[in-house]
């Protein structure tokens, strides 16, 4: 595969929050973001694994500064539901491995990783798009992180 | 938020591999692609939520044609691994709402996911980018599901 990597992008500027033990029926995701979306914050990532036995978790990210008025609005939702629980992480790290010709992303996920795990960081969650690769890691160990991956991937720290 | 949604796509060739109950610790996620990508495998999309109690799992898609091959990879790596249980899905559709403007994605996401719901159709997998969201549905729903979308969003039907 002919991939170039052209950066590596660090944003600490996100909060996670994450429903567990949502609902896994039609319509469920769609009260969550009319609610988030009444609120007027802006969602980045959102991320959904597949589920088990009729229940599955949803995570999504927003600026720190939209976290405690998200927050407010979820569990309002929350309430309603059984057996769902809301947690969130007011600072988390976003890495992004970016890069063109991206058609598979073994390639860059397999050296991202690795380089990851070298540098005894954990993953804590994975998204992927035609253009990057991104991890969610802890802001203790984002900058260090995003050394490795710079040093993976032969580039060097811009600004 | 000035958003223009200029296509959804219908990908139903991708089935989708989950390792679920995988160690949440540094390294793990690496031995997982150097698996896949010995194999030379095409991986798509990775999707990991966060984890619960030094456990996650991690789900990707790969193109159906490659399933075999790489569960052999997998489960054999999975016979290391106390606790983890490779699962699959052979017919996979994968939904995505492609629009430019995208630096929130609250408002794509909750006209998507009113759509499907309203189709009673169920969002298996959620994973975003700067320019789309995606939803993996049941092969059952998909054309419905497609059609759902193209209708909210003002879109025809191309090719
Ligand atoms: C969990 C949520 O995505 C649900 N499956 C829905 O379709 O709305
Ligand atoms: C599950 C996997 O992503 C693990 N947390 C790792 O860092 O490799």
């Amino acid at each position: 595969e002919d991939i170039v990597v052209s950066e590596v992008q660090l944003d600490e500027g996100q909060s996670r929050i994450t429903i567990r033990g949502i609902a896994n029926r039609p319509g469920v995701a769609a009260e969550v973001f009319a609610a988030v979306g009444e609120g007027g914050v802006m969602v980045d990532m959102i991320v959904q694994n597949i589920g088990l036995e009729g229940r599955t978790d949803i995570s999504f990210t927003v600026p720190r500064s939209d976290l405690e008025r998200c927050l407010l609005l979820v569990r309002e939702l929350g309430e309603h539901w059984e057996g769902a629980q809301v947690s969130f992480e007011r600072e988390i790290a976003l890495l992004s491995v970016i890069g063109i010709g991206l058609r598979s992303h073994t390639g860059v996920g397999e050296r991202m990783f690795a380089a990851l795990g070298a540098a005894d960081v954990n993953v804590d969650m994975v998204n992927t798009s035609e253009i990057r690769v991104s991890a969610v890691v802890s802001p203790t160990t984002a900058k260090s992180a995003h050394a490795a991956l710079l040093k993976e991937f032969g580039l060097t720290e811009v600004g």
